[in-house]
């Protein structure tokens, strides 16, 4: 991370939406930008007040091309999004979006939320970081709004001129948007053994559950992998004391806290055809030596030893999975057993018997 | 045949000012208020250039490489990433 000192003298600053962009509802426009406010708040002491009429600390306007006495201009549609005046008075702090993109609160266009996120990270004295996976990292990256945007560096960013929050003197809240295991909405994108363990993906966090403890540690995957990707969607332990992750069409191998030299690597390269864009979810069997890798209404079968897909393949799931209906979100072996997950619930099946034995909550592994 | 003739000298005058825009937005230090001129900016586009490959983790060559155009082409925030 990157500041320019000395930030602001005091917690309670006040900000003031001056104009508003065609693009969005004024409520979308408000909303995001309170949420944005909201994301800062959360990890220090700082409070946002709105103001309706003159002169607040952080003035926040949609502008295009050269405009009033600002130093920059815009440069029409792409390109510069928006720019942000480290704090001080007069045009300290202030923040302007550029009106000649298209404004949205969802992927299409730019998020504002997002891009609001950032350039108050700027009015607050941080300036650009260049860890791929900060928000503070100079280039436009789309992520889901339900994930919380800041990462552990812009975190230590804005804690190095602000501290943390006062309630909390050492613990770091749980960031407002971090998903609750014990939430009736627990859903994962990925979950995989890992010796003893079992290891649930979601966005940019990990939990690691011990069976047989009723303790589940949430972590931020950069924490452990600093170039893994957020939102993984397959995992799987191999017969090697590795772990592989899969997103999109690429894939890493994982050994200890190491990622292999030369990962990431095209999932086409373990033998499936071009047309195969992602895996859905994918799981070891010890006993066999076999990988389900599962897409769609379909699977494949990849054999661990000659590490060579097996033919006949891809098969319906339901076919040899009986009971097994839905796409699958994550899949895992523990005790010989394979448990499913789709949404909210997880169905427990036996591989020998091919049938399902019970069927339960996803988060039915983190003793709710 | 002139309708498929390429252009190089177009390409490299897109190039050539794709490249000073970025770097002179993103990499040239701000004049310094307290002085009263600008501050002559000494710095070359080759170590300009350097610098953002630096900074965006790209192979550091000093030249507009393929990656390099095309990191300079992503939509971003307008603040520099050096100088504050």
């Amino acid at each position: 991370y990157g500041v320019t000192l000395p930030g602001w003298k005091k917690n309670k600053l006040t900000y003031r939406i001056v104009n508003y962009t065609p693009d969005m509802s004024k409520e979308d426009v408000d909303k995001a930008i309170q949420r944005a406010f909201k994301v800062w708040s959360a990890v220090t002491p700082l409070i946002f007040t709105r103001i309706h009429k003159g002169m607040a600390d952080i003035m926040i306007s949609f502008e295009t091309k050269a405009h009033g006495h600002c130093p920059r201009y815009f440069d029409g549609p792409l390109g510069v999004l928006a720019h942000a005046f480290p704090p001080g008075n007069g045009l300290g702090g202030d923040v302007h979006f550029d009106e000649d993109e298209k404004w949205t609160t969802g992927s299409a266009g730019f998020n504002l939320f997002l891009v609001a996120a950032h350039e108050f990270g700027h009015a607050l004295g941080l300036s650009h970081s260049n860890d791929q996976r900060a928000l503070m990292f100079p280039n436009y990256a789309y992520i889901s709004p339900s994930e919380f945007p800041l990462s552990p560096d812009d975190i230590n960013g804005i804690q190095s001129i602000y501290g943390s929050p006062q309630n909390t003197p050492d613990k770091r809240p749980a960031s407002p948007n971090s998903p609750k295991t014990c939430g009736s909405q627990m859903t994962f994108d990925a979950i995989t053994t890992l010796r003893r363990e079992v290891i649930f993906l979601k966005g940019r966090h990990l939990w690691r559950v011990y069976p047989d403890n009723s303790e589940a540690e949430r972590e931020l995957i950069s924490a452990f992998w600093p170039t893994l990707p957020p939102a993984i969607e397959a995992a799987y332990e191999n017969l090697k004391d590795q772990i592989l992750f899969f997103k999109g069409n690429n894939f890493w191998v994982i050994s200890g806290y190491q990622v292999l030299l030369g990962y990431p690597k095209n999932i086409n390269t373990l033998g499936f055809p071009k047309g195969v864009k992602k895996i859905d979810a994918a799981v070891c069997n010890k006993n066999t030596g076999m990988t389900d890798f599962f897409v769609g209404d379909k699977y494949w079968r990849f054999d661990e030893n000659s590490q060579s897909m097996e033919k006949g393949y891809p098969r319906l799931i339901a076919n040899d999975f009986p009971g097994i209906s839905q796409r699958v979100d994550a899949v895992f072996q523990q005790k010989g057993l394979f448990y499913f997950f789709h949404g909210l619930k997880q169905w427990e099946f036996d591989p020998i018997a091919k049938k399902v034995i019970q069927e339960m909550k996803s988060n039915s592994w983190f003793n709710c | 045949s002139n309708a498929l003739h390429i252009h190089p000298e177009e390409d490299n005058k897109e190039v050539a000012k794709l490249l000073q825009d970025y770097l002179n937005k993103f990499y040239s230090v701000d004049p310094d208020p307290n002085l009263l001129g600008w501050k002559i900016n000494a710095e070359s586009t080759a170590e300009k250039l350097q610098k953002m490959q630096h900074f965006f983790g790209l192979k550091v060559t000093g030249k507009p490489d393929n990656e390099t155009l095309e990191m300079m082409k992503k939509p971003r925030c307008g603040v520099p990433d050096v100088g504050l």
